[in-house]
């Protein structure tokens, strides 16, 4: 069966779709298939995956209106990697599922169908079953989407950059966390805390390091993911780092992150 | 009577409150009164001014619901600088506004009345004509809170970070002002695009500023604010930037940005 992960936070800019297009690519570099849902309004995933608007078609705002999976997928460059882009439409969903019976379970009710076998055994059968991970770029907010990503979600990766700001947000995300695992999704547990935009020139990002790793020890991956202009310009070539320069140290920390990843999954 | 600057931004990340804590206190030491309205269930504006959780009360949350503005305003530290403090019960308020009244004008309503003198002639008595200049710092997102800035406003700054993932998203920003002008607000218009973590190390943000002066011309700030340490390491001593280190490059950024901003009122 695949693994579903919610890559979700708030605070903005922090590396959210960096994360998500880097990691899915290393993973899949690895032989593994892996899925991106791009439930983000602003679209950065698709576009640095390199699907132009034009191809993009209703993408993941179809899934919340019941579309099949199979007509929503579009192809990436990248083998392995299959992508459902983002569409403008997400961004008036909140407001859309208000009046719907469960709108936390949109996604996961178009995902991962209930069947009943002659003996009435209830199956998951799991329309993701051809992927083995599905990792699921949320806008930056506690809303109705990032809800829908943490109900369908196996676990939640949190990118925290190396900030102050950044800090001080991640208790309300774990507090939040917590509340969606109790209502709707109780096997929903914290994948990892990964620290992005380490810059090694300054206290702050060392600080920030310590104080997570200090309150919450193992969850906070060993990878630190540095502060490094080639992954910025990446996506203006609609590449991901990983394509764009292999070699060059953000590229080479996302390779690393998806060993490590791999890694944590065994042993869990 | 007062200037209400809505600072907005979808993107996440891009220096939206850094730009509201310090080009207010920028404006304060000018000698302007100046209030925040921390509109961001996040509150890193009201973290950033050294408004601890505990003295915030009710906060902006209670303006969406009638509470009078004298009743959250809380002092900072700052001679000048007025703030009503964010409060995590925004998070809600998207949810609770879809069945009211004129959802997107709630912020209005609460700061700007509208009284009737004898002869019937429409007074609008500005319960902020106290303040000379009212900033509101925004969440990373196009829902209703934006929305309600942008209703009250009398123009937008957009703060832009020189990235391509942040170039990608100013159209779409654009066309929402645009729509929120014809439909509750004809007055708004854009303040100005700011420029901001410009490093002057890499070609990107070069490449992304000549992007973006070639498109929006004079709506583009001259004065641009440069990556800086000494920025980011403010907010967690709770204190602006212009106080925590008055004379490193990002403080004087946002003392030019202050003065641009006052010569471009006085020409329009
Ligand atoms: N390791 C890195 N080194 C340098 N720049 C980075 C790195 N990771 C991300 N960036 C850049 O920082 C900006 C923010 O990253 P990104 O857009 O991935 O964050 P996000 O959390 O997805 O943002 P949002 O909250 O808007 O969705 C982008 O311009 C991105 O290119
Ligand atoms: N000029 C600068 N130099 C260095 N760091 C900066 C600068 N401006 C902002 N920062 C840092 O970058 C991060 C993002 O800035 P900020 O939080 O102000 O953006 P924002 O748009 O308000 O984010 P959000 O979308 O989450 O509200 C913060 O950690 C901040 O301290
Ligand atoms: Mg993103
Ligand atoms: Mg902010």
């Amino acid at each position: 069966a695949s693994r579903i992960i919610a890559i979700a936070n708030q605070k903005g800019g922090v590396g959210k779709t960096t994360t998500a297009i880097n990691l899915a690519t290393a993973l899949a570099a690895t032989g593994k298939k892996v899925l991106i849902l791009d439930i983000d309004p602003q679209g950065n995933a698709s576009t640095g995956l390199g699907i132009q608007p034009k191809r993009r078609g209703i993408g993941s705002y179809g899934l919340f209106h019941g579309e099949a999976l199979n007509r929503v997928i579009v192809e990436s460059d990248i083998p392995g990697l299959g992508v459902v882009p983002s569409s403008p439409d997400l961004a008036g969903l909140e407001i859309e599922l208000i009046e719907t019976e469960d709108p936390q379970f949109r996604l996961r009710k178009a995902l991962i169908e209930k069947t009943f076998s002659e003996n009435n055994q209830e199956n998951t059968n799991n329309i993701l079953s051809n992927w083995d991970y599905v990792l699921v770029d949320c806008p930056p907010a506690l809303g109705m989407l990032t809800v829908n990503a943490m109900v369908l979600a196996d676990a939640v990766l949190v990118p925290l950059q190396c900030e102050f700001f950044a800090l001080e947000g991640l208790t309300q995300l774990l507090a939040a966390v917590e509340k969606i695992k109790i209502a709707f999704n109780p096997k929903l547990k914290i994948q990892g805390v990964v620290l992005t935009m380490f810059d090694k020139r300054n206290n702050l990002s060392d600080q920030v390091a310590q104080d997570v790793r200090s309150h919450l020890g193992d969850l906070v991956y060993d990878t630190v993911i540095p502060r490094n202009v080639r992954v910025s310009e990446a996506p203006s070539f609609g590449r991901p780092a990983l394509l764009y320069d292999f070699h060059c140290a953000g590229s080479q920390a996302y390779v690393h992150l998806a060993g490590e990843l791999l890694r944590r999954e065994k042993t869990n």
